[in-house]
């Protein structure tokens, strides 16, 4: 048991980890595209 | 002895069941405690199970969420480079008009060395062929009266002028005229002409350069034109009467002779005007050669 919930500890940590790199990759993507937007209108 | 025997307690006091709750009570609290364990990392193990999922969930929300601004933004950019490539097609067609109309500009602005945004029309795109003129070569100025409702850009001076360009200038809403000398372009001058600002029966000649030849005002009929209209020597043939031109008024009068009819340049045209004029009379001539035969054969 506690193998496997170290094992999900692990796995936690690693989604835990990913989903703040797509955070912040959602953050650039959505700041380009208002500029972008901005320069169209 | 036998006393003694009776006090001595010989019983051995035995529990028969001690091991049984002496034994049986940490098991217990071992079980117990490996149970309690058991349950709390198996709820551990359960938290984390679902703070897994959630976050999965919500990493999969976010990759979503990110393809799909990736392909607004893509989307976004394509939109965006198609509008500067338009721009910039725009922008490379304007800056080549501009430069077209900034050379034609320049070459006829080149009088003054002023360069003036404005329209030009279609005579002004034809570019001189030979643009000789040196800047610092002599710009002199006439100015001359004519009618209000006279349109015509046209200052008699002497010699003849060829039209080559037009436009209205930012700062008159008068047409701006511009001529070469007819004898372009062996002779560099070029002049402008354009109603003055401040008056529109005035209209402004600007010379730039010298004549390198004679006069032609004696080979040309002098037609109906500001210049005669000024000098009011129109014997050839005036367009409109000389009535609607002279002054009303003796104030008027003094008006038109006012100083800048007194420039050396202009008293000089005036002589020239009135030679022309004078050669051209059958009459004068007759008169002429007969005062000169009578001087020369008086008898």
């Amino acid at each position: 048991v506690k193998e496997e919930t170290g094992a999900l500890m692990e796995e936690l940590k690693r989604v835990n980890a990913e989903n703040k790199k797509l955070t912040e990759m959602l953050s650039v993507v959505c700041e380009n595209y208002n500029t972008l937007r901005g320069h169209l209108m | 002895y036998s006393s003694w025997l009776d006090s001595v307690d010989t019983s051995l006091d035995l529990n028969l069941h001690p091991l049984r709750f002496t034994g049986e009570a940490p098991v217990t609290k071992e079980r117990n405690y490996l149970d309690h364990e058991k349950v709390s990392v198996k709820e551990e193990t359960g938290a984390l199970m679902e703070e897994l999922k959630r976050v999965s969930a919500e990493n999969k929300k976010l990759t979503e969420m990110l393809t799909v601004v990736c392909e607004n933004y893509n989307t976004l950019r394509g939109h965006l480079v198609d509008q500067m490539n338009k721009n910039g097609e725009k922008e490379v067609f304007c800056s080549k008009k501009r430069k077209s109309e900034s050379s034609n500009n320049n070459n006829m602005v080149g009088i003054n060395g002023n360069s003036e945004s404005s329209s030009t029309d279609e005579e002004s795109y034809k570019k001189p062929k030979q643009e000789t003129i040196n800047k610092s070569s002599k710009t002199t100025r006439v100015q001359v009266k004519i009618g209000a409702s006279d349109s015509n850009l046209v200052v008699k001076d002497g010699y003849q002028w060829r039209k080559y360009g037009q436009k209205v200038t930012r700062d008159n809403p008068c047409p701006r005229a511009y001529f070469k000398c007819s004898f372009a372009p062996t002779c560099p001058v070029k002049k402008k002409v354009q109603r003055s600002v401040e008056d529109q029966s005035i209209l402004v000649a600007t010379y730039e350069g010298e004549h390198n030849h004679p006069q032609s005002s004696l080979m040309e009929a002098t037609s109906g034109t500001a210049a005669a209209r000024c000098v009011g020597l129109t014997p050839a043939a005036p367009t409109t009467p000389l009535d609607s031109r002279k002054p009303k008024s003796p104030s008027e009068a003094k008006t038109t002779s006012s100083p800048r009819f007194q420039s050396p340049e202009m008293q000089q045209f005036l002589v020239e005007q009135m030679a022309s004029s004078l050669t051209k009379d059958p009459n004068f001539t007759a008169a002429l050669a007969a005062a000169i035969s009578g001087k020369i054969f008086p008898h």
